[in-house]
């Protein structure tokens, strides 16, 4: 009975996964291996490709365009207002009236618009996370905190399926931008993604399919260390739960890989350094940037967070 | 700390659409 609930469980989270996440590891592999047909992505290479791909995206979103016409041409207060919803795109703010915008601000422009699709992820996550049995009768305050320590952890591991050693898909899959072109951008923009890319890749190598990524991402948010929870023996107990449902689904699904629950396990210490090394560039790009602004909720999260 | 938090908390209690954010 115990190990059929501990299925149960799996089979709850990789449901609630697939509800809340829309690009799934499934589609991603087959939009990075060619498998989707004629619906190849755009790829941005250079800064013409980038151009090239802005206009790409924004053909494909005409009435959403058309909603946001005004902070497409506007300032700083309407970038702030245009950050709304996820099918905005990938770029499109800061734009100049002629609608060229000026070169040395394109690195700020697309950071602008990785935000905004941050901002809707976190959404996401935080529905998956009150999908959790038990989540949501956590401690309010603990809810939050799980959410602001878990979530760039969360987002972080799930780069992982969309990229490869090359390149990385954004905007839902639409678009693959390279690697070399990333790390192509001005400093610090340009060291942003490395770190990504080293850890996804090996963290690629276990071969997680969406359902363990499921349960993975559930003893992520579940992690009673975090700084500041106040009660921390109902989260740990959670966890627990979930843990065992990981262990058993790992077996099940991967027979032939004994070690892979405890590599899994390893990967968190990996991931803690590299949300600690991210936050610590997003605060020196806030002191530096003078032109930056960061998303109110991104800004939520990062605050006093490392 | 949800006074800090005035986003994630409307996210946590339902009262935050996509839109909204």
């Amino acid at each position: 009975p115990e190990a059929a609930d501990l299925r149960a469980l799996s089979r709850h989270l990789y449901e609630a996964y697939l509800k809340n996440f829309p690009l799934t590891k499934v589609k991603a592999r087959a939009i990075l291996s060619g498998k989707t047909g004629d619906n190849v992505p755009f790829v941005i290479h250079d800064m013409k490709s980038l151009m090239e791909g802005e206009q790409f995206i924004n053909c494909k979103q005409i009435p959403i365009q058309e909603q946001h016409s005004s902070a497409l041409t506007a300032g700083l207060e309407e970038i702030i207002g245009a950050y709304q919803g996820p099918e905005y795109g990938f770029l499109g703010m800061g734009m100049n009236v002629s609608g060229q915008p000026p070169p040395d601000a394109l690195e700020l422009r697309f950071f602008h618009s990785c935000q905004s699709r941050s901002a809707e992820a976190v959404r996401e996550v935080t529905e998956f996370a009150k999908s959790i049995p038990g989540f949501i009768d956590l401690d309010l305050n603990d809810q939050v905190t799980l959410l602001k320590y878990g979530v760039i952890e969360v987002l972080t591991i799930m780069m992982a399926p969309l990229m490869n050693k090359d390149g990385t898909l954004i905007s839902y899959g639409q678009i693959f931008m390279t690697r070399e072109f990333l790390k192509s951008l001005r400093k610090p923009f340009g060291q942003m993604m490395e770190p990504k890319f080293d850890f996804s890749v090996k963290f690629n190598i276990l071969e997680l399919d969406d359902s363990d990524m499921a349960l993975f991402l559930a003893v992520i948010i579940l992690s009673g260390d975090r700084p500041g929870l106040l009660n921390v023996k109902p989260i740990e107990q959670l966890q627990e739960t979930v843990l065992h449902s990981l262990e058993l689904q790992l077996k099940l699904n991967h027979p032939d890989c004994l070690q892979l629950f405890a590599k899994l396990l390893q990967k968190m210490t990996d991931l803690r350094q590299i949300v600690t090394d991210h936050v610590h560039l997003i605060q020196l790009l806030k002191k530096t940037e003078v032109d930056m602004c960061l998303h109110p909720l991104l800004q939520e999260i990062m605050k006093d967070l490392y | 700390l949800k006074d800090k938090h005035k986003i994630l908390h409307q996210l946590l209690q339902n009262s935050t659409s996509p839109v909204d954010l």
